[in-house]
């Protein structure tokens, strides 16, 4: 028997201004999947298994950029896309540009499990979907009101906000505030827009 | 984009990786995260998830590449996962998380901070965000 070990991730670059309650949600999120990853390692479930389990619970939370709070395209819709990888066997699965599948993760873990190919798109992902039988709701349920300011945010500055939020305050302070943050970070910028303006992830 | 690695205690690796992609994205517009070799991968050696500039990883395929140092540079866990992030990304900004088949977990970025935690059977338990 071999020890186990798990990690959770949900983004990579921080606005370095982030208020402390969005980074303490974020914190209280990450923990809460952690020990119920390393609860089912410790009773002996499968990798493959707590990989999905712990990714479905960050997908159902719209602190993250997954699932519901998924970031949102010039149409102002959800389209999102996920993978699985069991390192037993090197089997995959993975969906892209699914659009009413509550789970993204579970799509991609059906893919692997119950078909022959390793990766479906669109609307051949959400037949599958159906055909397996998977939760599915209206793209709203991905929709929160916080992307919305954010996707109004980029269109303004005709940019594609990289992976990140935008707090709805900073949106309102995104001009001067922005603008003496960028020269504080020594003009740090991520997609033409300053790093200031970036939320989670 | 939201990410999940792990190791059991049958030494079995494993990855899942999730995400709504960009803000103001084109339709149709696919990133690293459901390619398999680029923001997930998983294999005997190790489990990695990626997050990050999706057209960097991409380019970088930098999950299967921290799986490639392990089985042919005979690079341990931290040291492949260092490699990748500080090497292989041009001028891409991204961060991974990965677990090794024997029980070790590591992660890495070069962008300003990454959400992340990790916890290992030895009783080690972090979840932080800044490096």
């Amino acid at each position: 028997m071999g020890a186990w070990a798990i990690a959770v991730h949900g983004g990579a670059g921080v606005d370095p201004m982030l208020p402390e309650e969005r980074q303490a949600a974020a914190k209280r999120l990450l923990a809460r999947c952690l020990e119920l990853g390393a609860a089912a390692l410790r009773s002996g479930a499968l990798a493959v298994d707590v990989v999905e389990m712990v990714v479905r619970e960050l997908e159902s939370d719209p602190i993250f950029n997954s699932g519901r709070g998924s970031a949102l395209t010039a149409r102002g819709t959800a389209e999102m896309e996920a993978s699985i990888m069991d390192g037993r066997g090197r089997r995959c699965g993975a969906v892209s540009g699914v659009t009413t599948v509550k789970n993204p993760v579970s799509l991609a873990r059906r893919v692997m499990d119950h078909s022959p190919h390793s990766y479906l798109a669109f609307h051949g992902a959400e037949e599958f979907a159906r055909e397996q039988g998977l939760e599915v709701v209206n793209n709203d349920y991905f929709i929160t009101e916080e992307n919305l300011g954010m996707l109004k945010l980029a269109k303004e500055a005709n940019a594609i906000l990289f992976d990140y939020r935008v707090p709805l305050s900073a949106k309102d302070s995104c001009g001067a505030l922005a603008g003496a943050a960028m020269s504080a970070e020594g003009g740090l910028q991520m997609n033409g827009l300053p790093i200031s303006i970036y939320a989670p992830e | 984009t939201v990410g999940c690695v792990a190791v059991d205690i049958g030494g079995g690796c494993a990855a899942a990786t999730s995400t709504g992609g960009l803000m103001n994205k084109k339709c149709g517009r696919i990133g690293d995260s459901p390619l398999i070799g680029a923001g997930t991968y998983a294999c005997k050696v190790c489990a990695v998830s990626c997050t990050g500039e999706g057209e960097a990883i991409i380019r970088s395929t930098l999950a299967r590449d921290v799986a490639a140092l392990m089985e042919y540079g005979g690079l341990g866990l931290q040291a492949a996962v260092d490699f990748a992030i500080l090497e292989r990304l041009d001028e891409g900004k991204a961060g991974l998380i990965a677990v090794s088949g024997n029980g070790e977990v590591a992660y890495g970025f070069n962008a300003n901070g990454m959400f992340r935690g990790c916890a290992t059977e030895d009783g080690f338990m972090e979840v932080a965000i800044w490096r």
